[in-house]
């Protein structure tokens, strides 16, 4: 690692921020939370503490810019020079920069928050399925209103889970209208607009007036790009018009022709030859969380360090479970020494600490989580498919559609719930395709689509997606999963199942293999697979297959009246 | 066999203009991030100034130190990166 000349450095823990405007490319809380989470990796290993202040001036001043944006060292346009930050001092020093002619994402492309819906601000879910349609953006389909909406599910159809994609219809952000949204047309300076303009700055922000005429009013707020928009070129947040012409010949997709640094782009009019409206088209991004946890290191007093997996390497890599170097840590501990004392949170009681007298109930999960039943009214028995069903400490659980219950595994079969997964474990989306809990390290492990998440007590990694245990990316969901013996867990989907070696975190070799070669008898297109008291559960919709530990089917049955005991 | 469709390479309107040759872009890269300092020197200083600067980048970079303008080192000039110069200044 290296410091800058004289170890610049703050002579206070208690370090303030302030974000003093947003890119039109993310949610402003998805932005906040960014910042929040950067700052985090930095006083996680130091005492130092960030208060973001929301006025006045503060150590670090963050902002957005292009080009020529106030300092000497201008940005560059897309790519190149993502952002850059001054070392701890007064005045600009300590403030950090961010080049808004990048594509700012959580990394993995577009970071799309919605708003208004079903889905509480959930993130949409690309892809999903709509009408027997997959769409990888949000969508105007569907609606008469022309505002872009998507799925927070992979499949709209199956759970209805909606909400509305970023647009200037919907609402602005900055300026002076508290977010109200555009109004089209308006009049500035004489003129009608009839969408989102650039006119009459300097800095290439879109914006608009939220009033009939600007002239009179002076009430304005900014565009939120939508996920569709190019990129830079001369057309910031206009979507792709396809086809488009481009030296004669017409395009349906984006291209690189043309260009020498094969980036893609796309026309935003049907004939570029002659408009010559163009821009880049969205691509993955870069993690505005990676990038300004980076910058925060130059803003604590770290200059660039030449170990390629530290944080301060001077290059962007996108990392999914980001964590600091060991070099990034002895460098900021140089500087400000370790996190002292323990964080002001209470220990939480740990099974071994409750009295084996205490009554003969299974030990009460080390974590102690409080979860409240939601809505009474909503009974399990009138469901006639869940959307996972399989045993965690010992009790049968029952997913479906952000609720679950579960049996007590006391004799009484009393069933507890509905309660909520949001509570019990905050990262999960609505729809849980499988789960299952790895008998070795009591760590939960969660499907959904093409992702997954792992749980040990409150912690959880992810959402990751489920090529990193080898799973083949043409898998749409993961439908089951068995414990086999220590350490292996069989993942079913459609008529095949994988083995997992949990400990590798690797698929073994050999597979996939037949459902129905090796577990004859059972539904080869089972929706849900589990173990519980030694038996393996195959479900079909209202019914389950029972297989004993010799492969025999013993017992075909109710869900409904069997398990849930209704 | 067709002959390889020939690109045309198109200058875009509003487009930072970054077709730069190689030695450009190196040259511009070496001051940026504070490896050659921008002070105009006679032509066979600069050039050993210049190789000199190239190494420094490399070892920067955990590149092989060949103070040559090799694939891999072009390569690490054109990826996205953080605006405050390496070598500090």
């Amino acid at each position: 690692y290296q410091t800058f000349e004289g170890d610049l450095k703050w002579d206070h823990n208690d370090v303030t921020y302030r974000i003093i405007n947003y890119s039109p490319d993310m949610d402003s809380t998805l932005i906040d939370d960014a910042f929040a989470r950067a700052f985090k990796v930095w006083s996680d290993v130091t005492p130092l503490s960030f208060t973001r202040l929301f006025e006045g001036t503060a150590d670090i001043m963050i902002s957005f810019g292009r080009a020529d944006h106030g300092d000497p060292y201008p940005f560059d346009g897309k790519d190149g020079l993502l952002a850059h930050a001054y070392p701890p001092g007064e005045g600009i020093q300590g403030d950090a920069h961010f080049d808004d002619d990048e594509y700012w994402t959580l990394g993995t492309g577009p970071a799309v928050k919605t708003s208004y819906g079903n889905a509480d601000g959930a993130m949409c879910h690309f892809p999903f399925t709509f009408e027997g349609k997959s769409y990888t953006t949000c969508t105007t389909e569907g609606r008469t209103d022309n505002l872009p909406w998507c799925a927070t599910t992979a499949d709209y159809g199956r759970d209805q889970k909606y909400g509305f994609c970023p647009s200037e219809l919907l609402y602005t952000f900055g300026g002076n209208a508290n977010g109200a949204k555009c109004v089209f047309p308006f009049v500035f300076l004489g003129k009608e607009y009839k969408g989102c303009t650039t006119e009459g700055r300097s800095d290439g922000y879109r914006w608009c007036a939220t009033t009939e005429n600007f002239d009179n009013d002076k009430a304005y707020g900014f565009c939120p790009s939508r996920d569709t928009a190019v990129i830079g070129g001369n057309s910031e947040g206009e979507p792709c018009h396809f086809p488009f012409v481009f030296l004669g010949k017409e395009y349906d997709s984006c291209t690189s022709e043309g260009r020498g640094d094969g980036k893609l782009w796309c026309g935003t009019t049907d004939n570029y030859d002659e408009d010559k409206k163009w821009g880049f088209c969205p691509d993955k991004g870069y993690s505005l969380f990676l990038v300004a946890a980076h910058e925060f290191g130059h803003a604590l007093g770290l200059d660039h360090s030449n170990i390629r997996d530290a944080l301060m390497y001077p290059m962007y890599s996108y990392v999914e479970d980001f964590s600091l170097n060991k070099d990034d840590v002895e460098g900021i501990q140089y500087l400000y020494g370790p996190k002292t004392g323990p964080d002001p949170t209470p220990p939480k009681p740990t099974a071994e600490e409750t009295d084996p007298t205490d009554d003969p109930r299974p030990t009460e999960p080390s974590t102690t989580t409080t979860t409240r039943p939601v809505d009474p009214t909503k009974d399990a028995c009138k469901l006639t498919k869940f959307d996972t069903i399989t045993v965690i400490e010992n009790e049968l659980h029952f997913f479906k559609d952000g609720h679950y219950w579960k049996m007590s595994s006391r004799s009484d079969g009393k069933l507890q719930g509905p309660l909520s997964v949001s509570e019990r474990w905050p990262a999960l989306p609505a729809v849980i395709d499988s789960a299952f809990e790895d008998l070795l390290t009591k760590k939960l492990y969660f499907f959904s689509g093409a992702r997954f998440w792992v749980y040990t007590g409150q912690s959880v990694l992810g959402p990751r997606s489920i090529e990193k245990l080898g799973l083949p990316n043409t898998i749409q969901k993961v439908e089951g999963a068995l414990q086999r013996g220590k350490g292996k867990v069989l993942l079913f989907s459609g008529e095949n199942f994988w083995r997992l070696d949990v400990k590798a975190q690797k698929i073994d070799n050999g597979y996939p293999r037949y459902t129905d070669v090796v577990f004859g008898g059972v539904p080869n297109d089972a929706h849900d697979v589990f173990q519980y008291r030694g038996h393996i559960y195959f479900c079909r919709d209202r019914f389950y297959w029972r297989m004993n530990s010799r492969r025999q089917v013993d017992r075909v049955g109710y869900v409904k009246y069997d398990l849930l005991m209704c | 066999w067709s002959l390889p469709l020939k690109s045309v390479f198109v200058t875009f309107p509003g487009d930072i203009i970054k077709n730069m040759t190689d030695t450009e872009l190196a040259e511009t890269y070496l001051k940026r991030f504070g490896y050659l300092d921008t002070v105009h020197r006679s032509g066979f200083q600069s050039m050993v100034s210049t190789t000199k600067a190239v190494m420094r980048m490399q070892r920067q970079m955990g590149l092989e130190e060949t103070g040559q303008l090799d694939k891999s080192t072009l390569e690490a000039m054109k990826r996205p990166r953080c605006g405050v110069p390496d070598v500090a200044n």
